[in-house]
This record gives C-alpha cells, sequence and structure tokens, in this order.
C-alpha cells in the first residue's frame, strides 16, 4: 500500500449474539503493547459480524484509544462496551499492521 | 536487544 492510504479500518461489530466472541492478548508493558485478537468464537457477535480477524491489531473502541492501557483495562473496556444496553454495536478501529 | 524482548508476554482473556 501507498504511503498515504489508510492503515486502519473501523469495524461496527453488531451485538447479535450473548456474547462478543473474541479472545485477545496484550497490552501496555507487554510485548503486545497493543490489544491483539487471537481468536474469534464461532456463534459470536464478532464472528456474525464478518469483518474482525484474528491476528488484528485494536487501536480504538468506540472511539477511546487503547494505547498506554494494560491488559486488564483495555479487557475491561471491550467488555464494558459490549456490555453498555447505550448502544447496539460496538466500533472497533483496527489494523492488520503490527 | 531491543527491549520488547525483555518485556513479559501478555495473558489472554476471552470476551
Amino acid at each position: 500500500p501507498g504511503l498515504l492510504e489508510p492503515t486502519s479500518t473501523l469495524v461496527r461489530v453488531a451485538k447479535s449474539a450473548s456474547t462478543l466472541g473474541i479472545a485477545i492478548e496484550g497490552g501496555a508493558n507487554t510485548r503486545q503493547p497493543l490489544p491483539r485478537i487471537v481468536t474469534i468464537q464461532r456463534g459470536g457477535s464478532a464472528h456474525n459480524c464478518g469483518q474482525l480477524k484474528v491476528g488484528q491489531v485494536i487501536l480504538e473502541v468506540n472511539g477511546v484509544s487503547m494505547r498506554s492501557r494494560e491488559h486488564r483495562d483495555a479487557a475491561r473496556l471491550i467488555a464494558e462496551a459490549f456490555k453498555t444496553k447505550e448502544r447496539d454495536h460496538v466500533d472497533f478501529l483496527v489494523t492488520d499492521f503490527n | 536487544r531491543e527491549k520488547r524482548l525483555t518485556l513479559p508476554p501478555s495473558e489472554i482473556t476471552l470476551l
């Protein structure tokens, strides 16, 4: 890709199942400083959405940056974004570039 | 050595 092409993608995951269905690793002060998707479970909302992929790095969740967040903080933020009834979706800004 | 090589691996959380 050219230098001016975007390397990140906004993915809107509808809350179509009772679970989000992703596993993440990483966070500040680990070898993987931003959370990375390591598993997508069949039947979960993320899988139903069809646009998230294993290996993608999560940059933002509902516009909130994942930078400098430790693993548990990032995981808590994602869990809360899925749980809140204020929205029927979760917006992920992801990149394939690690 | 690169700094990141000294950092620990992360735990994994299922969400």
